[in-house]
């Protein structure tokens, strides 16, 4: 995936089957960011994988105050990026079927 | 801990803590 930056990983053990999971975000490399980023640290959260979207939970971080306004697309596509990874590992481990 | 709280007014609630020992890379 494109490095945007901002990491974000599973803060939990996913079992394939929760559809709430819990994630953490930091910023590995502020001078990825176009704002000037305050550094406070991981922020951990959960994400409804399939009723929530990344860039809604962004623009949420962005209105608490982690993020500038303008950073709300990075953040967003760190989220959306490590979101589709996380189903594509779910896609995989589900048996085909019969 | 150093841990604090933030809860959006949408309910979501963020937690931060201390960034994990990974962030150590090469710049």
């Amino acid at each position: 995936a494109e490095d945007t930056g901002v990491r974000v990983e599973l803060n939990e053990e996913d079992d394939g089957k929760k559809a709430s999971i819990a994630l953490k975000l930091w910023v590995e490399d502020a001078k990825k960011l176009k704002g000037k980023y305050k550094d406070t640290g991981a922020i951990e959260f959960t994400f409804d994988l399939l009723n929530e979207v990344a860039e809604v939970v962004a623009q949420e971080m962005v209105d608490s105050g982690f993020f500038l306004e303008c950073d709300v697309k990075i953040v967003g596509k760190s989220i959306r990026d490590r979101v589709a990874l996380i189903k594509w590992r779910r896609e995989r481990t589900v048996s085909p079927g019969n | 801990s150093a841990t604090a709280q933030v809860v959006h007014s949408a309910g979501r609630r963020f937690i931060v803590s201390p960034v994990p020992e990974s962030r150590l890379k090469d710049y």
